[in-house]
């Protein structure tokens, strides 16, 4: 951006390209100018950046709280979803290894009995972080898993169970079933479960993350995202849209393969890194 | 959809006469929307924009068809031609051998056992190595897809390191199977990761692939031009397999690889299972990229 030449006008099409290039979409980024825009005159080449950064984190909201353990002692249940190969099984992976490195019990409900070795895949992680795994066979019912580990957790004083799915095209009718079938099911133990329901979304993902987390949205009411592989060249400038339109918080970020590359999501770091 | 908007755009004017350049300008507007709005990189929808104004202001407004829909037809005919041309098949010659590539999640693992079954079903003798010595249970995943479509695969000890080695170990396997084609399976990576795309580099030159396909997801955004480009200019592909078509994504990453590498995109993943693997239809994703 044009951003550090004193005194001189912005540079609204290099604030543009910007903002397209770092997947905000074409829509969301004429609204964000035409804001901009709108502030005739107060800003300059010297304080777009900042007057950007200000409008997108006002999109982007406050922060919301780490997941919490409970206070009535029954395990705090998080359900993780999301389109295929966007991160979902990593991410279970990091979390729970978060969670386990701030003291909290965790367990980990293998529900991915779909794609060949997932569960495999979940249970090689399970090993390394040593956290308890609850799985079946494959091609098991994913509902009957999450029931299992439901009960395992309520029974062992688990504090976070975590829920991994099978990657599932939005767009599939009968997957989302399976997908809302799986949230009854949770809810069939203690009705306030799921506690945590998100989408996972891939920072390369471009327009197409709206769609997935519009239709997730309606499957499981979500109310966290986590955006992953921001190591690599995607901005990740999707999940804007996302909390714009559906008011859905990102809460965490992938940053590698490892267990250690995830922290919280972090706006003013997220913003600097696309602008 | 495009059509809708450019036909609104046009509503009065109807058929004789060439295309004036204020037609084409307001149209070029409701292009350039609609194709970033289907994920097309910035810069290469304002290349291809500009290629075909050129040819459309030589137009003739035709009597039958409103200047908005003559346009779109010019812009879906430009793009199916840029994404469909020379979209060959494989180049089989022995050593047969397959290298597939790209960004962690793609698809890599599963479009290599579909490309092994479409193979066969050629009837040639397809063998899969797993070379991905990164991502837990990997190795099993293309096991267990193998055995599915009843293909043999090579794999390495779980602890091995040494993705050289591996290579090395398949090379002297596959000299004892019956085999006319092998597909590498390799370990996702980011282009970016000069690390690892070193890595990918050095395994590269020594299989020496007929065919390196860069396996992207159809839903990439706008990266897909530094993706495709980073994987070309390190290691050299010779086409593409857009997977996940079974979405909505409207694909636009297509058009984005497609110019920055001119290397043929040549099937299309459009399903989890192993026979869903389809020739790249570029008249379809021309049509899902203008919407
Ligand atoms: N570089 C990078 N790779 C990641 C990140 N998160 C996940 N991955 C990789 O992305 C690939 C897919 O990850 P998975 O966890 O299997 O994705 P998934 O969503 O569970 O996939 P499906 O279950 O098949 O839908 C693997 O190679 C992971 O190592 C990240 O933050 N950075
Ligand atoms: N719906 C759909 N899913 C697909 C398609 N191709 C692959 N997948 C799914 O996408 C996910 C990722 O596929 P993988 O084959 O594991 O991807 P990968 O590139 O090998 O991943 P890494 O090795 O971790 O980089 C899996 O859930 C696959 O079943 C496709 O064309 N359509
Ligand atoms: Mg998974
Ligand atoms: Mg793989």
């Amino acid at each position: 951006l044009n951003r550090f030449k004193s005194g001189e006008p912005v540079d609204w099409d290099d604030l543009e390209e910007t903002l397209i290039t770092g997947d905000l979409g074409i829509r969301l980024t004429t609204e964000i100018v035409d804001i901009l825009q709108a502030k005739k005159g107060q800003i300059t080449a010297e304080t777009i950046v900042e007057a950007c950064t200000e409008e997108i984190k006002s999109i982007l909201g406050e922060s919301p709280a780490l997941p919490q353990k409970r206070e009535d002692g029954l395990p705090t249940v998080i359900l993780v979803a999301g389109v295929n190969g966007v991160g979902k099984t990593t991410s279970i992976a990091k979390l729970a290894h978060l969670l386990k490195k701030q003291g909290n019990s965790v367990m980990l409900a293998a529900a991915d009995t779909f794609r060949a070795a997932a569960i495999e895949q979940l249970t090689v992680w399970a090993d390394r972080l040593d956290v308890p795994i609850i799985k079946t066979q494959y091609q098991g019912d994913p509902s009957a898993v999450c029931y299992d580990a439901h009960k395992s957790a309520i029974t062992n004083n688990v504090d976070f169970l975590i829920c991994d799915t099978a990657g599932r095209l939005h767009t599939k009718s009968n997957l989302m079933e399976e997908l809302k079938k799986i949230e009854r099911t949770i809810a069939k133990q203690d009705d306030t479960a799921p506690h945590e329901r998100w989408i996972v979304v891939d920072a390369t993902t471009g327009s197409n993350a709206l769609n997935q987390a519009r239709e997730f949205n309606k499957a499981l009411e979500l109310n966290g995202l986590i955006v992953t592989k921001l190591d690599g060249s995607g901005k990740g400038g999707s999940i804007v849209a996302v909390k714009h339109e559906l008011d859905i918080p990102a809460r965490f970020i992938g940053t590698g393969e490892g267990e250690n590359d995830f922290s919280a999501f972090d706006s003013d770091a997220f913003i600097a890194s696309i602008l | 959809s495009l059509s809708d908007n450019l036909q609104n755009t046009f509503k009065k004017i109807r058929g004789h006469g060439k295309l004036t350049e204020k037609n084409i300008t307001d149209a070029m507007r409701e292009v350039r929307m609609a194709l970033l709005e289907a994920d097309v990189e910035f810069s290469v929808a304002k290349t291809f924009i500009a290629n075909v104004k050129e040819r459309a202001l030589g137009e003739t407004v035709l009597k039958s068809v409103s200047p908005g829909q003559q346009i779109v037809k010019i812009f879906q005919d430009e793009m199916a031609a840029l994404l469909g041309v020379d979209a060959e098949g494989l180049d089989l010659n022995p050593p047969a051998r397959i290298l597939m590539v790209g960004l962690n999640g793609a698809g890599k693992t599963t479009t290599s056992a579909k490309l092994a079954l479409h193979l066969r079903k050629e009837g040639r003798r397809p063998l899969l190595v797993a070379c991905d010595l990164m991502r837990p249970a990997a190795i099993d995943q293309l096991a267990t897809l193998g055995k599915q479509i009843d293909v043999p695969v090579y794999t390495p000890d779980p602890n091995e390191k040494d993705v050289l080695k591996v290579a090395k170990d398949a090379l002297k396997w596959i000299e004892n199977q019956n085999g006319t084609v092998t597909i590498f399976d390799t370990a996702g990576r980011q282009e970016i990761d000069n690390e690892l795309v070193a890595e990918l580099k050095k395994l590269r030159d020594f299989l020496d692939p007929k065919e390196t396909l860069l396996v992207a997801d159809s839903a990439t955004g706008q990266q897909a031009v530094s993706v495709a480009q980073h994987f070309e200019e390190a290691i050299g592909i010779t086409g593409i397999v857009l997977t996940k078509l079974d979405g909505d994504a409207r694909g636009g990453a297509a058009l984005s690889m497609r110019s920055v590498t001119q290397k043929p995109i040549k099937f299309a993943g459009v399903g989890e299972k192993m026979s869903e693997l389809e020739a790249f239809d570029p008249e379809r994703v021309a049509g899902r990229i203008l919407g």
